[in-house]
């Protein structure tokens, strides 16, 4: 459906304007590594299922596109453009996103069994990834326009999910409760950003917090 | 037992 299908573009344009900015400018300036460390796990523990369990070439080539992506851009932060002064603003404490995460994943799952524990771990980390992003957003006050397409391209991947899981649930009677429960947490971890872009950055101001 | 959804979301 429409809105899954926008909701995946989104997320792979996402990636694409964070590698281009990364490569363009040469510079990391202002890119959490910690939410990028957190999305590696996130996709490794939710896409690692590709090795067991086959849906469609066009979901395989996507879990591998967002594994390699993920741990490239890593690669790119900590070994070729590594910034110092960035990596000191970044100091969210993302062990007790992964701790809690991990607790949750133990309690909320739809079987306990190791690969459905990945699969809610991965759900309930994705939601809070992009904490350290919005927290080091907030210490900065500031940041360039294309690092705040890419967090409105990215938050706005799972918030599309939103009407999609309403739309399959009318027309399949496919619920998935854990993804619509961390779908909306996620989506009103970004609302705060979300307001923010829409009056600063598409009216044309600089992104500033006010 | 539980319905587990089949995972075919990325």
């Amino acid at each position: 459906n429409i809105f899954r299908a926008a909701g995946d573009l989104s997320h792979l344009i996402s990636i694409l304007i964070l590698l281009n900015t990364i490569q363009k400018s040469r510079s990391i300036a202002g890119i959490s590594l910690k939410t990028q460390i957190l999305y590696v796990l996130v996709f490794l523990t939710r896409y690692l299922d590709l090795t067991y369990r086959y849906v469609s070439i066009y979901n395989t080539l996507m879990k591998l596109f967002f594994i390699s992506s993920s741990i490239y851009i890593v690669y790119l932060m900590i070994y070729k453009f590594k910034n110092t002064e960035t990596e000191q603003i970044d100091t969210f404490p993302i062990e007790y996103l992964i701790g809690g995460s991990f607790i949750l994943s133990l309690i909320f799952n739809y079987k306990f069994q190791f690969g459905e524990i990945l699969w809610s771990f991965s759900l309930w980390l994705e939601s809070v990834a992009i904490l350290p992003q919005l927290f080091m957003l907030q210490r900065t006050g500031e940041a360039r326009t294309l690092t705040t397409h890419y967090i409105f391209a990215l938050g706005a991947y799972r918030t599309l999910y939103i009407p999609n899981w309403i739309f399959r649930w009318i027309s399949e009677g496919r619920v998935d409760y854990l993804a619509i429960f961390t779908g909306i947490v996620q989506t009103i971890i970004y609302s705060d950003f979300f307001y923010i872009y829409y009056h600063r950055v598409l009216k044309g101001f600089k992104f500033e917090l006010p | 037992g539980k319905k587990i959804p089949n995972h075919d979301e990325l």
